[in-house]
Formats: C-alpha cells, sequence, structure tokens
C-alpha cells in the first residue's frame, strides 16, 4: 500500500481536484482505492457525490478509538472515501489532549494496510496538526502548485515546515513529487516559474502537466469526478497520464 | 477609522491580491491606510516589497504586550504595512495560552484608531485563532469569491462560522461585502454563480466585479500592487472601481 499525501498551504493551487480525479484515474486502473478529505471544507467529499453529514467521522477514530472501517463509504466511483465533516474545524483543540497527537493517523491507516493499494489524502490550505499528521503517515508527499510568484515562496515555506517536523520527530518526511496544475501556456509567467522548477526540482517535477480545463472545475457541480462528467476533456486525460506516471514510477521497480 | 478584513477560508480565491490592491487604490484616493498580512505565508508582505523580516511581529504586540506602533513599516506605495512573520504558522498555540485570545487584536487596533482612514486585513486560508480575531476585530467584512462550484458552500460554511462566534462571544460580527473576483465572463457555471450570487445576496454583493487578468498576477514578483505596475489594466481599473464603490458606502452617509 501507497499512501500518497495531497499537501500545499497556499490556497486553492488544486489539492482537491488532484485528489480526487487520481483517486478516480487509479481505481479506474483496477486498483484499490481510499479517499480521505481532511479538509473541514469538506470539497473533496461533495464532489465525490457525497452529501450527508455521516454519524461518525474520522475525529472520532482519531480521538475516541472508534474502528477506522466504521467511517469508510462506499462511492459509486470505485473508490471508497473517508468523508470530511464540520466537526474538523475543531480538530486542532481537540488532539492537542491527546498524547503524540500528530502520530495517530499513521498508526490508524496501518489497520487497514491490506485493504488498499493506495489511499490518497486530500490536505486543507494550512499546516496545522491535520495537514502534520497527513505528512507524518505519506509514503509518498504530492505537491500540487499553479505556476504563479507566489508558488516558489510557498514551495520553499513547505520544504522548511518538513524539516521542522523531521527534526523534531525523526520522521525522514520528504517531498516526493510537484505537480503543475491549471497550467496556461500562454501565460508568460507561467512558462518563467515552470523554467525554475525545471531548474531546481528536476527530479521531483513529474512529467505529465495538468492544463487549465474548464470541466475540472464543472464536474464537482454536478457530484462526479471529470472522469465520469467528462472522459474525453483535456484534464480527465491528464489525470489518467497522472495515475499512469505514478503506477509506473511505484510499482515498477 | 473603518477596519475592512478580507476573509474567506477557501483557498486561493484572491483575498491577498484584493487587500494589496485595495490598500494601493484607497490610499491613491488620498486615505490614509495601513495593510495588515495575517498570513504565514507572507503573500501580501512580499508582494508589497517587504522581504526582510523583521525583528519584532505582530505576534509580539498580541502576546508580550510590544507597542503596535514598533511593528507598523512604510511602504513605496502610500500605505503602511504590518508585515507577516514566520512566527504566525505557531499563534494558535501561543494565543491559545492568554485570556480571551481573539479579542486582543481588536484592543489594539483601537490605539492606532485616529491614524488611519482605512485598516486592512488579509486573512489565512483557514479560520482558526488568527482569522477569528480579524473579524472580531472588523468594522466590515469583504469575502472575495471565485465564482465556481466550491464557493456557494464556502460561503454558507463561512456564514455557519461567524453565526458561531456571535452566539459564544456576544459580537454581531456579519457578512457585509461579496466580491467576484477572477470573473470570466465566457465561463458558462461562472455566470450559473453569479446569477446564484444576485439572487441571494443582492445587497452585500458589490457592484464592482474584478475579471480574471494576468497583469493582476504578475505586479507580485515584482514587488508592487497591480496600480504601480500596470496601471491601465482591467484589473487594476477594477479594484479603483472597488475603491471608490466603498467609500461611496462608508463615508457618504
Ligand atoms: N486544471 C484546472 N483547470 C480549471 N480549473 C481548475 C483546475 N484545477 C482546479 N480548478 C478549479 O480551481 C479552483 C481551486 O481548485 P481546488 O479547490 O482543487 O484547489 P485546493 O488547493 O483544493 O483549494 P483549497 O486550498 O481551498 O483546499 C476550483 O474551483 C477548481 O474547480
Ligand atoms: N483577478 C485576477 N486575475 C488573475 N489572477 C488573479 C486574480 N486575482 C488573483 N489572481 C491570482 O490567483 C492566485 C490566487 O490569488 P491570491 O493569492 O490573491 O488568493 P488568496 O485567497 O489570497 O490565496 P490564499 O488562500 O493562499 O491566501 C494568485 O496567483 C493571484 O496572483
Ligand atoms: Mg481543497
Ligand atoms: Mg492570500
Amino acid at each position: 500500500m501507497t499512501t500518497l499525501v495531497i499537501a500545499n498551504q497556499k490556497g486553492g493551487v488544486g489539492k482537491t481536484t488532484t485528489a480526487l480525479n487520481l483517486a478516480a484515474s487509479l481505481s479506474a486502473a483496477s486498483r484499490k482505492v481510499l479517499l480521505i478529505d481532511l479538509d473541514s471544507q469538506k470539497n473533496s467529499t461533495s464532489a465525490s457525490g457525497v452529501n450527508t453529514d455521516a454519524s461518525s467521522s474520522l475525529l472520532d477514530v482519531l480521538i475516541d478509538n472508534k474502528p477506522i472501517n466504521s467511517v469508510i463509504l462506499k462511492t459509486e466511483f470505485k473508490f471508497d472515501l473517508i468523508p470530511a465533516s464540520q466537526d474538523l474545524i475543531s480538530a486542532e483543540m481537540e488532539l492537542i489532549n491527546i498524547n503524540n497527537p500528530t502520530a495517530v493517523l499513521k498508526e490508524k491507516l496501518r489497520q487497514i494496510k491490506y485493504d488498499y493499494d493506495y489511499i490518497v489524502i486530500d490536505c486543507p490550505p494550512s499546516l496545522g496538526m491535520l495537514s502534520v499528521s497527513a505528512l507524518r503517515a505519506a509514503d509518498k508527499v504530492l505537491i500540487p502548485l499553479q505556476c504563479e510568484y507566489y508558488s516558489l515562496e510557498g514551495l520553499a515555506a513547505m520544504n522548511q515546515t518538513i524539516q521542522e517536523i523531521n527534526s523534531s520527530t525523526g520522521d525522514e518526511i520528504k517531498i516526493s513529487v510537484i505537480l503543475r496544475t491549471m497550467f496556461d501556456t500562454r501565460n508568460k509567467s507561467a512558462r518563467e516559474v515552470s523554467q525554475e522548477l525545471e531548474k531546481h526540482f528536476a527530479e521531483e517535477l513529474c512529467t505529465t502537466v495538468i492544463p487549465r480545463n474548464v470541466k475540472l472545475s464543472e464536474a464537482p457541480s454536478y457530484g462526479m469526478p471529470a472522469l465520469y462528467y467528462e472522459p474525453e476533456a483535456k484534464g480527465t486525460i491528464a489525470y489518467l497520464a497522472l495515475a499512469g506516471e505514478l503506477i509506473n514510477k511505484y510499482e515498477k521497480n
């Protein structure tokens, strides 16, 4: 099993769009996939067609030791989902009271290690306890990045935060994949940022680039991944290509 | 003095772009303006051309009672700035230890009440203690919104959070202004979301709409507001119009 964490404290860079469409594409390639929505905005949850507030939530698993299987839902799209819930907003205040709070998610995911090929985690746009818990549980960290000025600064901040987590916990988290999202080749500064990335992060940078594609932003209003809304769209094909690239990278060795 | 808070827990909707360009436009209209960057990403700070880590920060003011004037910087663009600092990342953990932590910012801003016509606060994409402190200090709350599916859900969540703050503190915070940002008239779902907003939030909705305009995303890499980078650009003119609309709304009565 590979736990793939989609994180970036910069907002609106395509974390949810990547987590959802990657989960759909990996499951279309016959992998067993669990998508986990750690963001109290619940965007991945609603974009998967799930709109009810479940009776128990991931927070019950992390804090009250509820079995993790009790919060896993089946979706119509071949992947399973642990939905987000409103109580995630106050997760920080609740997690603080337990021992080694940011290590608990990793422990819980171990219990379902043999049930899935991939676990994909969608993070909120912050570096609070939930995002740190996800980073500590990750096998691979994928950073979606819009090619604009703020993203290079954000990447440096992300690196610094990961170093700080490693030095205080002894973990060895590192950024494994950088994905260019909403890429518009006509935009001069996007091309410049992209060239900077190729120069300084060639190893982590994905060959697949996700283009700006309106179908990706329309699909969530129908409660489905782009693969089920518009299978031929440029954005849909790009996420299928991403799944293929990651399968090649992580499974072929 | 009017304290204008730019907030939305949804990421990448144009909070920083709005805070910065509104501060620049209000100061171009000869108002005395202070911009406060509450986001540890420091985007408003770097886009104002300030790149040094100051010796003391807003957190020192909130926690160690440092005088607020000691953290105010002059920028080259007629408005003053309280820059963000790296220590804002751990603000939550530090503020928790003081009495009534989310009321402190409002108190501190009272001390500079006669120095400015407007205080504009840029918030991080979360609803933690810093954003709540800003909302509690606000005279007017401005919500930038991209017209896409997730934004209507985000607006409902924002409303709910504000109700919760009001019921636990006795405050009477309300959303005063909703601003449509990065608006692309060719995008069908953007037009649909915009029509929904006109139907349900006619009173709060700004007449000024900010178009998607590449000059707005290029200006930050030169460390300046769009007004000083490309004064004739569509995006620049839209933010000048927004300043005019707010001056009319808040000063003419
Ligand atoms: N490749 C793309 N082309 C067009 N629109 C896109 C693309 N990727 C994402 N979007 C749209 O951009 C907006 C932001 O994307 P998304 O919500 O996935 O980002 P996020 O990083 O998860 O945001 P947050 O920081 O709030 O969690 C959404 O409206 C989404 O539909
Ligand atoms: N009207 C616009 N036209 C084109 N690009 C824009 C516009 N407004 C903002 N942008 C760009 O979109 C991106 C997101 O905007 P911005 O950083 O202001 O959002 P934010 O809400 O402050 O994000 P965060 O949630 O991370 O704080 C930035 O690259 C910015 O330059
Ligand atoms: Mg998201
Ligand atoms: Mg911002």
